[in-house]
């Protein structure tokens, strides 16, 4: 199963 | 966003805009390593792909633009305007390893097995170790300019900080980013001698200087 990752940071 | 990833952030900027004045001024790139300049290059690229297929925000876009754009500008002036000031022979830590290691971890350690995910697992990696040919450089001539002594901390500050950031949104948001942690630990922990050093000497008003 796929995380939820959201990439939001530098 | 909250304080900690705001001052982080200005901190990465301001290690760059060190960076450049450090070269501008002493129209001379001595002591920095053009290795670990290619590798945040090629950090900046291969994370910031998401430029094209996600909008996150101005300030996001604009940072991450201003990241790749100043890399590359970087990588110019060491390799043309200023290539006489460089010198190879004391930039030969090998970052074949590094690359090659990322690459692998990335492979390993990613959130989704495409193409997009692994390259920014492997950015992770990397930049946790880019340093390393700037700190080998450092271990070879025993001492450093002031200036760039104070692009270093600012640079590692940056990292040392997000942990700070990923604290505050864990407990906040619950947000959670394995990887970028373990990494941040990594890269925060390389800097440690350096910060130091730093402390001890540059702050107190003397040169760096290795014991």
């Amino acid at each position: 199963k796929k995380k939820e990752h959201k990439k939001d940071e530098l | 966003m909250n304080f900690f990833r705001l001052v982080a952030d200005l901190m990465h900027l301001a290690s760059i805009f060190i960076l450049l004045l450090k070269i501008q001024k002493t129209r001379s790139c001595a002591g920095i390593s053009f290795k670990t300049q290619l590798l945040y290059a090629i950090v900046f690229v291969t994370r910031y792909l998401d430029l094209f297929t996600t909008w996150i925000s101005l300030y996001n876009t604009i940072m991450k633009i201003f990241f790749i754009a100043s890399s590359v500008y970087i990588l110019y002036l060491m390799k043309y305007k200023f290539r006489a000031t460089y010198d190879p022979i004391l930039d030969t830590f090998r970052i074949e390893f590094l690359l090659a290691g990322s690459l692998v971890l990335a492979l390993i350690f990613n959130y989704d097995f495409v193409p997009m995910e692994i390259l920014w697992s492997f950015s992770i990696f990397l930049e946790s170790v880019a340093i390393l040919p700037q700190l080998f450089m450092l271990s070879r001539t025993g001492e450093a300019e002031t200036i760039t002594t104070h692009y270093i901390f600012a640079l590692g500050g940056y990292r040392a900080l997000y942990l700070c950031n990923w604290l505050w949104r864990y407990i906040f948001d619950g947000h959670v980013d394995v990887y970028a942690w373990v990494a941040g630990i990594v890269q925060t922990a390389l800097y440690s001698d350096f910060f130091y050093i730093y402390y001890t000497k540059v702050l107190h008003g003397k040169k760096f200087e290795l014991p």
